[in-house]
């Protein structure tokens, strides 16, 4: 993976790929977990980072549930070569490392991924036919059990935002959920999105303050500020509701309700005029800005286990 | 494989809240098939919004006539696919080990 070309676009096999290689490549301290299928039958890997122990606390993040953002599945493949590259160097990573496990999903919409390749580049949802409607797909971020079906999502199938038949009705949800419930020890759960630059935490359903409201505000605040150290990117942070707009059955709202307290959602830049087709010379520089805002949360979830 | 020849994006940029009603009201004109790419979030944010082709002069019509400032964030989003699709060939040929 040293000439694998973070710099571009890949398509979903090539990424494949670089996930086996790495794993290959490292096999004291990477391996590939298969959570699930997607609708259309492909594998839903997660790569685990562990150097030992058994069901260590953890720390989970996921690319490209919204498929047509491009920037972040390939900012996920940097990131996982730099965990690897790191660990051993870099003195915060190597001490998260040798108590936490870190769990990463690429691509975690992988039918969507291939459709934006071969079919339609716009395409943000899942896959999955929507009986008695021509049209296709839920929005993967509005399929989950917190405030599931309320505001801030759409009931009709031919909506961005349709929020699906039922809550974890999309086996990549589900998968995660399953995931989530079985592993039973995560602490932190990073969910990366583009674009608009924001750093956010729950809740999107509703206006109740989440409980550790003023701690996640304090660690969205410095990780935006290492962020904006590197190239002096601006995000905007605060909880989804108050920051953007009401959005109901949202990842990081379920997996807070689940107890995990460091839950937020990222979305990357786009400091120009793009939007998520971001050109790829702004992939690395868009991955390593990332990256100080996760060392961020990572460290003060390795120095705040609960 | 779809195309999106003479699509353009819409920087929408809503005066008050007022604006922004009539610019959250646009998500329900479901034969415009507008896709949002930045939502309505509050008045000091900026929408973004992809107007297919045929669409194109009933959506800009419905904002002048709200008088409701927009600009053209991309003229056309075909030509950028292309650019696109056009760097991702040409790294992958690069990326194929010499013969």
């Amino acid at each position: 993976t040293d000439s694998f070309d973070f710099s571009r676009y890949h398509t979903l096999n090539e990424i494949y790929s670089f996930q086996d290689m790495l794993v290959a490549e490292n096999p004291k301290m990477v391996s590939k977990i298969v959570i699930g299928r997607s609708y259309e039958g492909r594998p839903l890997n997660v790569l685990k980072f562990s150097t030992g122990g058994t069901n260590r606390p953890a720390i989970w993040i996921d690319t490209g549930i919204h498929s047509r953002e491009w920037v972040t599945q390939a900012s996920g493949t940097w990131f996982a070569k730099k965990i690897v590259t790191d660990y051993g160097s870099d003195p915060a990573l190597t001490a998260i490392l040798d108590t936490m496990d870190i769990f990463l999903e690429i691509v975690t919409n992988p039918d969507g991924y291939y459709y934006t390749h071969n079919t339609n580049r716009m395409w943000r949802k899942t896959r999955k036919p929507n009986s008695g409607s021509s049209c296709v797909g839920v929005d993967p971020n509005r399929n989950w059990d917190a405030g599931f079906g309320g505001a801030g999502a759409s009931s009709n199938p031919c909506s961005e935002t349709y929020h699906g038949p039922s809550a974890h009705s999309e086996s990549e949800v589900k998968s995660i959920v399953d995931f989530v419930k079985s592993h039973g020890n995560l602490k932190a759960f990073l969910s990366i999105h583009s674009y608009s630059q924001m750093l956010l935490y729950p809740y999107g359903y509703t206006r109740t303050v989440a409980k550790d409201q003023a701690e996640l505000h304090a660690v969205a605040e410095k990780a935006i500020t290492d962020l904006a150290s590197l190239y002096g990117t601006r995000y905007r942070y605060g909880s989804i509701i108050t920051t953007i707009y009401q959005a109901s059955g949202g990842t990081i709202d379920w997996t807070y309700n689940q107890g995990i307290k460091y839950s937020y959602t990222f979305e990357l830049r786009d400091t120009g005029r793009y939007g998520f087709i971001l050109p790829a010379n702004q992939i690395i520089p868009t991955a390593k800005e990332t990256w100080l805002a996760l060392m961020v949360i990572m460290d003060h979830t390795y120095k705040n286990l609960y | 494989k779809e195309t999106f020849d003479g699509h353009q994006v819409l920087r929408i940029a809503p005066r008050d809240e007022a604006q922004l009603a009539l610019v959250k009201d646009m998500e329900d004109m479901m034969e415009f098939e507008l896709d949002f790419w930045k939502g309505v979030t509050e008045v000091a944010t900026h929408v973004d919004v992809r107007v297919p082709f045929h669409s194109l002069q009933s959506t800009k019509t419905y904002l002048e006539s709200q008088d409701i400032k927009y600009s053209i964030m991309i003229e056309d989003l075909q030509v950028m696919l292309d650019e696109e699709q056009e760097e991702m060939d040409s790294a992958a040929r690069d990326a194929e080990p010499r013969n």
